[in-house]
């Protein structure tokens, strides 16, 4: 553990529970894509099937725990207790277009050819890109809340955070794991676009709008 | 399987 691992951690249990406030304290999920919801779903319950085979520390057991049932809770408010406020016709990204050719990816390109390790393998492909219904979403509509906003650029800071704690492992232990590194940069690269209007937009106080 | 390959981080 390092302190850049340990911050990105930070931000994206952030991220997950500013989204979980925002959704509970409106009583709305407006602007909030179910789909990129559901992919992350998928990609927590992939990846972390190793609560019952492996045993790394506390911190690593609870946190897994925490972003699952958080998750699930996210979905379940979505599709469920405030579904009337679903705006399920702006969330139109295919997502299956996503899962399948990653699912594909992750049978063809893993460190080893086992069931666990290439569900380890697809969450982390999948990952990279389950954003994308939601940063379609924002794009389609053209707008974002300031709220929903803050919960895309913690957890794009998780991401980039992450970056750093691999160079930093690379360097201290030797450790690097590519397939790791390649996806989360993909996945970082996802966000410059926003952080770029984050900064110029929501941290001067106004609502993120694009251009038509 | 999980000696080979370690995932530690989340």
């Amino acid at each position: 553990m390092n302190i850049f691992r340990l911050a990105g951690d930070i931000s994206h249990l952030l991220a997950i529970f500013i989204l979980l406030i925002k959704i509970w304290r409106s009583r709305s999920c407006a602007g909030i894509s179910g789909k990129s919801q559901v992919l992350f779903g998928m990609v927590f319950l992939t990846r972390y099937l190793d609560l019952f085979t492996s045993f790394i520390s506390v911190y690593n057991t609870v946190m897994k725990v925490i972003f699952i049932l958080a998750t699930l809770v996210t979905i379940y408010l979505v599709f469920f207790k405030f579904r009337a406020t679903y705006d399920s016709n702006n969330d139109t990204f295919r997502a299956e277009l996503l899962v399948i050719p990653i699912a594909g990816l992750a049978v063809l390109v893993n460190h080893e050819f086992s069931l666990f390790e290439i569900l380890w393998t697809f969450s982390i492909y999948l990952e990279s890109v389950s954003i994308m219904p939601q940063l379609y979403m924002i794009s389609k509509t053209g707008e974002a809340e300031t709220i929903t906003s803050h919960y895309l650029f913690a957890l794009g800071l998780y991401r980039g955070l992450y970056i750093v704690n691999w160079v930093w492992r690379y360097y201290t232990e030797q450790f690097y794991d590519w397939i790791a590194i390649v996806a989360g940069v993909v996945q970082t690269l996802l966000y410059c676009d926003f952080f770029y209007l984050y900064i110029t937009k929501v941290i001067k106080g106004k609502e993120m709008s694009l251009p038509a | 399987r999980y000696s080979f390959v370690d995932h530690d981080e989340l």
